[in-house]
């Protein structure tokens, strides 16, 4: 039975596609066929790993828009056990012939995923920065979501947003859809900033909040103009052991579905 | 003459907000009349100069959709001469509406702001993470922007898709759209990665980079939780100089338009 994962926050710059794309490499490297989907024009899961996406025949938009298979795809990524969708700028199109197509509406990438899951233990969604129709599509084809917060101000203050829209999605379309986890990233234990927020979110969150935590790194930073995760960039690095941790919680957690 | 600037970045958390608000009380601190409207439905640039938007009657929303005047909406801040056009949730349902509204479409912005400009100096608009419609009205609605880089890969990477759509509104839609500048954001100057992106963005676009860098500081970070743009939050720190430095900048270039 393959698990679908969804990584989203309206908020932008909060460790979505940095948290799909190594979480992706981190469960492909435990030996589990992943494929990772990029459902974000800006396309930074796919170039992230390696992907010239310009090169693609097919990226997530082409199957969204029903002028080719979903079959026809995936390609290999340079991890072994690990095919990626790729996205660029002609998803923004997508968000338009969506909106007016009452029919498919927000259930195409569901409509997408069914048919190819079946060879992969997990299928890992990177969303874009809004709660927009690309992101309802997320909501609406995956069973379980991640929500990266970065310990700031502003990405705590649009939590509940967010948290109301999964809530509608939930009820109206996707009722088996669950938070995985909410995942703290970019902190950086020295301020204050980050040492309040991450109390609030225990606060509010507690159990639902992954015991791992990703601090700040320039390496983290630096992997993806390598076109490489952070495994493979750096292995022996502390965000390197970060993202195995992550990956073993999510396994866990992903026991208990 | 009203001088209208966007504040513009499809990449997300590369400091649009952080740059509107701080721009804007910066000129409104230097004597000019400053209007700062908020086009990202999260509402961050609302709440980070303390105006509760869940109490205002009037966001943009309402004057997108045509349900109050624009003369309406503008509410008054805790900094003299600094009003703003508040924005929440409801701005989602915009997105929608407009596609759907074939007259009204890319211009609604435009057109409410034409009525409303003359008794500022300048307006400031703060633009969603994305390059959807609400952006889009954002490109309609102004002849300046500015373009915040976080001096990393992703942000890097997803330049020139911006730069090509700014180009597409200029020819089809809004001829006296021009670029003021380039704003470095975030800047670590200890880190080799941040070293290499400011090199490159000097070399494609030399002039047009504003000279003022805008370093990374837990204080720019921790302001908005105040409600307060950073110069009345920490008016002795380097972020505050760095942005008076800006808004400096901007009055020089706007001399020239
Ligand atoms: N823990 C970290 N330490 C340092 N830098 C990080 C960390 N996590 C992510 N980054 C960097 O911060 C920036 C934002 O991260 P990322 O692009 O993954 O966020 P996102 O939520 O996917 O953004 P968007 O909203 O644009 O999709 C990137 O340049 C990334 O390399
Ligand atoms: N120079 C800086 N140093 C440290 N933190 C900063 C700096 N500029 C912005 N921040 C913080 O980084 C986060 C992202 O900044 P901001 O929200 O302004 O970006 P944005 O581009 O408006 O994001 P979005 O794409 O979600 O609209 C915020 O928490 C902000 O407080
Ligand atoms: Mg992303
Ligand atoms: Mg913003």
């Amino acid at each position: 039975m393959t698990i679908r994962i969804g990584v989203t926050n309206n908020k932008g710059g909060v460790g979505k596609t940095t948290t799909a794309v190594n979480l992706a490499a981190g469960l492909a490297l435990e030996g589990k066929r992943t494929l990772l989907v990029d459902m974000d024009p800006q396309g930074n899961a796919s170039s992230g790993l390696g992907i010239a996406k310009e090169e693609c025949e097919n990226s997530i938009y082409e199957a969204l828009s029903g002028t080719c298979s979903p079959h026809e795809c995936p390609v290999a990524s340079s991890v072994a056990n690990l095919w990626v969708i790729p996205a660029d700028v002609r998803l923004i199109a997508a968000e338009r012939e969506l909106l007016q197509d009452d029919a498919k509406h927000e259930r195409a990438l569901a409509e997408i995923l069914s048919p190819i899951s079946a060879p992969f233990d997990f299928v890992v969604v990177d969303a874009p920065p809004s709660l927009g129709i690309l992101t309802l599509n997320v909501l609406c084809g995956v069973e379980q979501l991640i929500i990266p917060v970065q310990s700031e101000y502003f990405p705590l203050e649009g939590l509940s947003v967010l948290l109301e829209a999964i809530e509608g999605v939930k009820e109206r379309v996707n009722p088996r859809l669950e938070i995985l986890g909410i995942l703290l990233t970019m902190v950086d234990g020295r301020t204050l900033l980050a040492r309040q927020v991450v109390e609030e979110i225990l606060k509010h969150f507690g159990d639902r909040v992954f015991r791992t935590v990703i601090s700040r790194s320039v390496r983290l930073s630096e992997a993806p103009s390598h076109g490489l995760p952070i495994m493979l960039y750096d292995p022996r690095c502390q965000s390197t052991q970060a993202h195995q941790a992550l990956t073993r919680e999510v396994l866990a957690r992903c026991d208990g579905v």
